[in-house]
């Protein structure tokens, strides 16, 4: 464990924390893409499966425990308590295209061709992606509440810092993981835009509103 | 050896 991936970690802990409580305070889930709420579940679901059959550290165990049980969780509040909420309209990005490439990749570019490893290489790929319906939804409706953009703010940050503890770990042990280093930076790089908006906009009081 | 058959990250 390092600096970075601690943060990093206690980042994504943060922007799970923060969504509940945006859907929580204002009774709504309007501006949530559930689409990308599915895909987190699905994420955590194929990643985390080897709880059952590895030991890492009560740490570990305890984390993976709760990315799964608060992703459901998130699923179950979209979809059943503040289904009434709940925009499909906007809400259009065609995740099978994220799905089929995602599942295609896993089975040609994984460290073994075990259920497992495919599953974990799968998982890594589709977390890449995963921010899209959100960020399409974001673009769609053009502006967003400063709690939703919190919330990706500390969702991008999270990868983002996981960038920094790769470059720790090689440096530091010799750690090398192709797979997820070319995800992480995909997936980094996805919000680009968004950090951009976040900190002319957000980060000086304004509200966080796409231009026209 | 490419990889590890055992991820300890998040």
């Amino acid at each position: 464990m390092n600096i970075f991936r601690l943060t990093a970690d206690l980042m994504h802990l943060a922007s799970i924390f923060i969504l509940l409580l945006k859907i929580q305070k204002t009774r709504s889930c309007a501006g949530i893409s559930f689409k990308s709420q599915l895909l987190y579940a699905l994420v955590f679901i194929t990643r985390y499966i080897d709880l059952f059959f590895y030991w890492v550290s009560l740490y570990n165990t305890l984390m993976k425990i709760f990315f799964i049980g608060s992703s459901l969780y998130i699923v179950y509040l979209m979809q059943v308590k503040f289904r009434a909420t709940n925009d499909p309209v906007l809400d259009t990005f065609r995740i099978e295209y994220l799905l089929a490439p995602c599942a295609l990749l896993a089975l040609v570019a994984n460290y073994a061709f075990t259920a497992q490893e495919i599953l974990w290489a799968f998982s890594v790929y589709l977390e890449a992606g995963a921010i899209l319906p959100q960020l399409f939804m974001l673009q769609r409706r053009g502006e967003a509440e400063t709690i939703t953009t919190h919330y990706l703010f500390a969702l991008g940050a999270y990868r983002g810092l996981y960038l920094l503890n790769w470059i720790y770990r090689y440096w530091a042990e010799g750690y090398v993981d192709w797979i997820a280093w070319i995800a992480g930076l995909v997936q980094t790089g996805l919000y680009t835009d968004f950090f951009y908006i976040y900190y002319t906009k957000v980060l000086k009081g304004q509200k966080f509103e796409l231009p026209a | 050896k490419n990889g590890k058959a055992h991820h300890d990250e998040l």
